[in-house]
């Protein structure tokens, strides 16, 4: 699964 | 959100800022290359795509935003900016940064966590962030008398993604959160780029005396 947690960040 | 990556993005930020306000009072740009300057207008470019298609916070939205703005603007002064552009260190920023992007893609359409365009270009803006500094460095090694606001403007680029392996290191153990091989490797090998340049810079920052890279 994408990263979702890490598109949150810049 | 937290602490690590607060500080992180306010030393990214504060970095920029730093660099916009240096060309802008000084209406100089020596000693800083507009090479990596324009490797970070594709970073940011390829990697802020999911600004139009998914909202996560105001402050996500607007440090995107800005980041974007601000490297723009940079790469503008010392394009066309008439003053600016003359003391632009044009043959000593030799670095031929067009070579790094094609690996840098190539390599996120063979290494990234799901094949699509959007997780392509983000992969893609990690590994071009990870060198695009490369380019900077060369030039300081190139430049005699580094000015205190292009070193303190490097530090704190540098500083941003140290920060960042602190949050990731953070999330992983306090949010549980998946490991993320190609944030922490990218990010690893970007930080590590800057290991002597911090060396010289604290040096110079102890001794009180002037900051400068052996050739």
């Amino acid at each position: 699964t994408p990263e979702e947690g890490v598109k949150d960040e810049l | 959100m937290n602490i690590f990556r607060l500080a992180g993005d306010m030393s990214h930020l504060l970095s920029v800022i730093l660099l916009l306000l240096k060309i802008r009072t000084t209406k100089s740009c020596a000693g800083i290359s507009l090479k990596t300057q324009e490797l970070y207008v594709v970073v940011f470019l390829a990697r802020y795509l999911n600004l139009f298609t998914r909202y996560y916070s105001f402050y996500n939205t607007v440090m995107k935003l800005v980041f974007i703005a601000t490297s723009v603007c940079i790469v503008w002064y010392m394009r066309f900016h008439k003053v600016v552009k003359q003391t632009y260190n044009k043959d000593l920023d030799t670095f031929r940064h067009y070579v790094v992007i094609p690996p840098c893609f190539l390599l996120a359409l063979l290494v990234h966590h799901e094949f699509t365009v959007m997780e392509v270009l983000w992969t893609f803006s990690l590994y071009l962030e990870a060198v695009a500094i490369l380019p900077q460095l060369i030039l300081l090694q190139r430049t005699r008398n580094i000015d205190n606001l292009t070193g303190n403007y490097i530090f704190l680029l540098g500083a941003y993604r140290a920060l960042y392996l602190l949050n990731w290191i953070y999330r992983f153990f306090m949010e549980k959160a998946q490991a993320r091989w190609i944030s922490w490797i990218s990010g690893l090998v970007q930080t590590a780029l800057y290991a002597d340049f911090f060396y010289y810079y604290i040096k110079s920052w102890k001794n009180n005396e002037k900051l400068k890279l052996p050739a």
